[in-house]
């Protein structure tokens, strides 16, 4: 389930399609305060399903690409591979494979999801992450500011982490 | 189910000991239930740094508090391993000695799961791998693969 | 209404007495993670009125210092002294003078407040810092982590920030 | 009453937008009344930094976000001033760049009010008048006038 390649199209401040191969190991991502750094893991937590409450925005709209003086983009992408080696994803996938690839499209006022190349509905790709063990709102992503929330949270929320793990 | 919750409960509550005491050089941290044997209460976390004593979470510094979150999830691996993790600048609240013992942790924490972290400290960034900028243009993003030079 | 200088004793980490001078101008404490820097700006508002909750504590004697392995010691006091020229505080204050001294000192589980050396309530200590426009809560003392808490206040809460400058 | 609200809430939009501009190096800052004319209603910020959008607060990066709310603490001075303010690591989430440019700012400050800052990050260290240093001996604090080297 480790992320080898994210493709980003029109996305909040990604205009043109930008591609970020990632490889095993440790990765930084360094930049200037508002660059957009924080934008890659909004992506990628959205292909995964991510709501756009939860990536700083209050409708899908707001994350089209909307550039300085001018039109917001019609439509964004996001793509993302997932390696799939030595996980029995059965039927859960169209075409089993070492890679998995997703995505999600926003236009109009919604958005698509893909799996394969395939559309698919949301659900199989809650399916599919949860075989990986990847879930887009779990406690191995931790967003910009919310690392000590894990403490603060109540004894009980703190035990549902221990659940999702047991 | 209860078994595997115990088992699961013990396993999570030593790996937090270690990743605590490799992060403050020493102390003891520890995972209890607040009604001891009921799997429905309350989890709680305590935590001692050295030469101190235990007191609540809340009295613990910034950074401590930091450190002690950190321990806390990639002891969860211990249950259940994430394929990846996804830091967003978990370092801010840290001084340069224990930026540099986070650094080191992650790189360690980084043979098993993929570590993917975002930074501003120096400290942190010497340890990666491969590391990525972020460049703005005209309010469009840019992203591109920086050549490493003298790192860990 | 500037801060001359702090005294504490016996309050969180501070076990031994500890006097720092303050002056006008931009001063910048430093110092490794855990070492007690929040914990000064701590005194500086418990002297000021701040409640045991809002400083990091659920009761009071947690302000007590504890060593590790001892005893708790059984009372602690922190003194500040306030440049009070050029403010008329006529009979807020038993002697006018060109420094106030305030002090709160914890024993037993409750705290007393002194004023110019003699013992007065709460609320003269209230009267006294809100005619040196100096609110222990206020706006001008920002918490660590909290420093982006007053754009996520709802517009009503943060209109009443500017009723308190109006 | 009312003129005074006005009067007041038009002075502080307007440091807010001075001092907006002075740590974004352009772009523009304001303050505005959710229901124009009623000072019972909610008070709205508006920022956008230079060559962006205006966007709502929240879709603004984590550093951008803590300048705005360190000019609107500062702006509000324009109203009643306070003697002396303290800042607990206000500087965590920013880039060296920003982190220059807000001891800048406070250095300036300075000259009105007396500015405490608790901070990890040498860039801003290094424009203060007067360095205090924290240890920890045995769980007990101590506290040190530090001398200044290489001041600004
Ligand atoms: N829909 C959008 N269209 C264009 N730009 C957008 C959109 N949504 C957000 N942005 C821009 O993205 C920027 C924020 O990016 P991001 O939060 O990723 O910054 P960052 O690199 O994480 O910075 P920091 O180091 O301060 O956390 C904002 O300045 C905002 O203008
Ligand atoms: N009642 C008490 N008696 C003794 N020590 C205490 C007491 N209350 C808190 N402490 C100690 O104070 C320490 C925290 O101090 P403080 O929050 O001031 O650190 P800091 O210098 O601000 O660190 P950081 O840079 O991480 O924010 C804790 O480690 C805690 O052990
Ligand atoms: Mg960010
Ligand atoms: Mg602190």
């Amino acid at each position: 389930g480790t992320i080898q390649r994210l493709t980003v199209t029109g996305f909040k401040s990604f205009r043109r399609r930008v591609v970020i191969p990632f490889h095993e190991g440790f990765t930084a991502i360094i930049g200037e305060n508002g660059t957009g750094k924080s934008n890659i893991f909004d992506a990628l937590t959205f292909v995964m399903g991510r709501r756009s409450r939860a990536l700083r925005a209050e409708r899908m709209e707001q994350l089209l690409h909307a550039p300085p003086n001018g039109e917001p983009v019609s439509e964004a992408l996001v793509e993302i591979t997932l390696d799939a080696r030595n996980v029995p994803l059965g039927e859960l996938v169209p075409e089993e494979g070492d890679e998995l690839l997703l995505g999600r499209r926003i236009s109009g006022g919604g958005s698509t999801y893909r799996l394969q190349g395939k559309t698919c509905p949301a659900r199989s790709v809650e399916g599919v992450l949860s075989a990986l063990s990847i879930e887009p709102d779990g406690h191995h992503i931790v967003e910009q500011g919310m690392v000590v929330d894990v403490l603060e949270r109540s004894p009980r929320r703190r035990r549902e982490i221990l659940d999702e793990v047991a | 189910k209860k078994e595997r919750f115990f088992s699961v409960m013990e396993a999570v509550s030593a790996e937090l000991n270690r990743l605590f005491c490799q992060l403050f050089r020493g102390g003891e941290a520890e995972l209890s239930l607040a009604e001891p044997g009921n799997i429905e209460s309350g989890l709680l976390i305590r935590a001692r740094p050295p030469a101190k004593e235990t007191r609540l979470l809340d009295a613990l510094s910034g950074g401590e508090k930091t450190l002690v979150a950190i321990a806390f999830v990639l002891s969860l691996a211990a249950g259940r391993p994430a394929p990846f993790y996804l830091l967003d600048e978990v370092d801010a609240a840290l001084d340069q000695a224990n930026s540099e013992r986070l650094a080191r942790l992650l790189k360690e924490f980084a043979k098993e799961a993929q570590v993917i972290v975002i930074s501003h400290n120096e400290e942190v960034v010497r340890y990666a791998d491969r590391v990525y900028g972020v460049t703005m243009r005209q309010g469009a993003s840019q992203v591109v693969a920086l050549e490493l030079v003298g790192h860990e």
